[in-house]
């Protein structure tokens, strides 16, 4: 474990709590896509199986724990909760059409041809673009509230730091994972044209929204 | 022993 790690599972636990913080505080999940919410679940769901396998360390362990439960926590506010509020007619990604070839692609290449790898293969690509129907519904609506621009930075942070802590793992221990660093910077640069607009709009005190 | 098999990252 490095700091790199460490700052980027605090980042990304933190994105997870202030989505559900908003959810839970405002009543309402306008703006957010349900469909990206429940693609997190399923990928932590397929990811953590290892949770009754084999045994890490207690934050490991607690931390997979809290992931899986605060997903389906969100899952549960925007399908049930609070489903009046759920923006079904902006959120229109075809989730079919990720699901389908990540999981194609997860019997082809993966580290060993057995049902928790490739059910991790799959959780490790399909995370890389689960974010896509956010996206897409924000590129539709044109702006987004401020809480789910800052959710959105820490994910992407989380991910960058995720490459920090690669290239240092590589150059400390020679550890690599191909599969995750590719995965990895799909997935990163996924958020690059979404940096640049939060860093150029959000942190001047401004909504995000796209330029017409 | 931090091996690909335990997958040891979140």
């Amino acid at each position: 474990m490095n700091v790199f790690r460490l700052v980027g599972d605090l980042s990304h636990l933190l994105a997870i709590i202030m989505l559900l913080k908003k959810i839970w505080s405002s009543r309402s999940c306008a703006g957010i896509s349900g469909k990206s919410q429940l693609l997190f679940a399923l990928v932590f769901t397929t990811r953590y199986l290892d949770l009754f396998t084999s045994f890490i360390s207690v934050y490991n362990t607690s931390m997979k724990v809290i992931y899986i439960l605060c997903a389906y926590a969100t899952v549960y506010l925007i399908y049930v909760k609070f489903k009046a509020t759920y923006d079904h007619n902006h959120d229109t990604f075809r989730a079919e059409f990720l699901v389908v070839p990540v999981g194609g692609l997860a019997f082809l290449v993966n580290h060993d041809f057995t049902p928790l790898e490739i059910l991790w293969t799959f959780s490790i690509y399909l995370e890389s673009v689960a974010i896509m129907p956010q996206l897409f519904m924000i590129s539709k609506t044109g702006e987004a509230e401020s809480i789910t621009s800052h959710y959105l930075f820490c994910l992407g942070g989380y991910r960058a730091l995720y490459i920090i802590n690669w290239l240092y793992r590589f150059y400390s221990e020679g550890f690599f994972d191909l599969i995750a660093i590719v995965a990895g910077c799909v997935q990163t640069i996924l958020y690059c044209d979404f940096f640049y607009l939060y860093i150029t709009k959000v942190i001047y005190g401004q909504k995000l929204s796209l330029p017409a | 022993e931090e091996d690909i098999e335990s997958h040891d990252e979140l």
